[in-house]
């Protein structure tokens, strides 16, 4: 554990509270896309079955946990609770388009060809891309609310604290693994358009709108 | 198989 890491975790800890209380609080998911919540859903239900098989820590535990539960809470405030305010007519980004190659790609790039590491490559490759449905509603809208973006600014952190993380353990270490650094990158990088309307509009008190 | 990387990430 080191600091970039902490702060890495902490960041997606931030994202999901900041996620949740918005439905909670505002009793509407307006403007969050379900698909994406969905395909976190899969990545982490895929990523953290070796909770059964494999004990790292407390920390580690309490954490996994903390994440297959909250997005199943997300999912079902939004599909169940607060079905009437949810946005699907904007959320139609087709997630076949992720999931077929990211299934493929863990079947042939992957460490092992077992059926844990083939699931744990599986939701790597899949975080990885799993906001697109999300980023895709907010292009399409043109907009996004205040708390959306600190949600997403929050939830894109997280993996960019991750690469420094990498590359501490790296010359600490010795430590690396390609597959989830690659797939951290391509993470990452997917964030930057946002990242830049970020710290242009959102923190200088304007709304996230997207230039018509 | 203790070859394999040891997952102690999130």
């Amino acid at each position: 554990m080191n600091v970039f890491r902490l702060a890495g975790d902490m960041s997606h800890l931030l994202a999901i509270i900041i996620l949740l209380l918005k439905i909670w609080k505002t009793r509407s998911c307006a403007g969050i896309s379900g698909r994406s919540q969905l395909l976190f859903a899969l990545t982490y239900t895929a990523r953290y079955l070796d909770l059964v098989t494999n004990w790292v820590s407390l920390y580690n535990t309490v954490m996994k946990v903390f994440f297959i539960a909250t997005s199943y809470a997300t999912i079902y405030l939004m599909y169940l609770k607060f079905k009437a305010t949810y946005d699907s007519n904007h959320d139609t980004f087709r997630v076949e388009f992720l999931l077929l190659p990211v299934t493929i790609l863990a079947l042939v790039l992957n460490h092992e060809f077992s059926f844990m590491e083939i699931l744990w490559t599986f939701s790597i490759y899949l975080e990885a891309v799993a906001i697109l449905p999300q980023l895709f509603m907010v292009s399409k809208t043109g907009e996004a609310e205040s708390i959306t973006s600190h949600y997403l600014f929050a939830l894109g952190s997280y993996r960019l604290l991750y690469i420094f993380n990498w590359i501490w353990r790296y010359y600490t270490e010795e430590y690396y693994d390609l597959i989830a650094i690659i797939a951290g990158v391509v993470q990452t990088v997917l964030y930057c358009d946002f990242f830049y309307l970020y710290f242009t509009k959102v923190l200088k008190g304007k709304k996230l709108q997207l230039p018509a | 198989d203790d070859d394999a990387p040891k997952k102690d990430e999130l």
